[in-house]
């Protein structure tokens, strides 16, 4: 795992609260709102099992810790996306809180419903994001979430050690972490790392 | 006869126009060619961190610099370390990823004002 440069982070007050909330001009209109809700739902508790954070969503976007919207090529923040594939979303470090997916990239919360050659999983570029919102850099470890790259059709949402090593060097461990249970369900042969 | 250390499927097909997928051209092309198109492949690099920032004028020639560049990449992302635009490499590179850079002085760091 890596940082950004001099490893910022939301600091240590425990436990951490953010709120998070999705631009309602910035935003692709093919997956029902709902969904797209309960894919980041499940990235941020991902890693608020982890850590002693707490993520709530909030409709107050101006206000919002965590600012989500989908942009295309250049928006404004000096890192233009790139059409399809390619590059598909960015974050900035603590604190600033800005995610950006690619809304050129066919984003996908289904890959039975949708059959695109070049789809995306939403919930793992979600989970890589929020990594870096939380201010970890890329990781060397193929299998962590931290990895820089993602294949169309392929998912990756589940953290691996490397990732709760690195962001727990950050925040501290969640309370009710094990990391024993964690061991054991990271070595499941049931877990599939798509 | 030679046969390749191993084999990686690319992650897209490359007859078809993404961004990076004009890279598969360059597979195993050794240092000191020149080839059309390799000053993207440097663009690339210099992107993700991996030629110094202050690099703009990329030519089309395998040089020294893009060696340098491909050896720290396989090392950093964990690849058989060649050195060389070998198949594992380029299916890396030409593989969808996320746009915050891989080394420190290339990373989205920005502070909140």
């Amino acid at each position: 795992y890596t940082y950004f440069p001099g490893r910022p982070s939301w600091g240590r007050t425990t436990p951490l609260m953010l709120t998070y909330a999705f631009s309602s001009s910035d935003f692709i209109d093919y997956i029902e709102i709902s969904d797209i809700r309960a894919v980041f739902n499940r990235a941020f508790t991902r890693w608020a099992s982890v850590i002693p954070v707490n993520f709530t969503e909030t409709q107050d976007y101006k206000h919002a810790d965590i600012k989500i919207g989908f942009y295309s090529k250049d928006h404004g923040d000096g890192e233009p996306f790139d059409g399809v594939l390619g590059v598909l979303a960015h974050a900035f470090s603590p604190k600033s809180g800005r995610f950006h997916l690619d809304a050129a990239e066919t984003w996908s919360v289904d890959f039975e419903s949708e059959k695109s050659r070049v789809a995306i999983d939403l919930e793992s570029v979600a989970t890589h994001e929020i990594g870096h919102v939380l201010g970890l850099g890329h990781s060397s470890v193929k299998e962590a979430v931290m990895y820089p790259s993602l294949n169309p059709r392929s998912k990756k949402v589940d953290l691996r050690l490397d990732d709760v090593n690195g962001v727990q060097v950050l925040y501290g461990s969640n309370p009710n972490f094990s990391l024993t249970s964690f061991l054991q369900s990271e070595t499941s042969p049931n877990k599939s790392f798509g | 006869r030679n046969m390749p250390d191993f084999i990686t499927v690319l992650p897209v097909n490359p007859d078809m126009n993404y961004t990076w997928s004009t890279f598969h051209k360059f597979l195993d092309i050794r240092r000191g060619s020149e080839i059309i198109g390799m000053s993207e492949l440097k663009k690339y690099f210099h992107r993700f961190g991996y030629l110094p920032k202050s690099d703009t004028n990329f030519t089309d020639i395998f040089d020294d610099g893009l060696e340098s560049a491909v050896t720290q990449y396989q090392s950093k992302l964990g690849l058989p370390v060649t050195g060389k635009l070998d198949s594992a490499t380029l299916s890396e590179v030409m593989s969808p990823r996320c746009g915050v850079g891989d080394n420190d002085d290339h990373k989205l760091h920005i502070t909140k004002h």
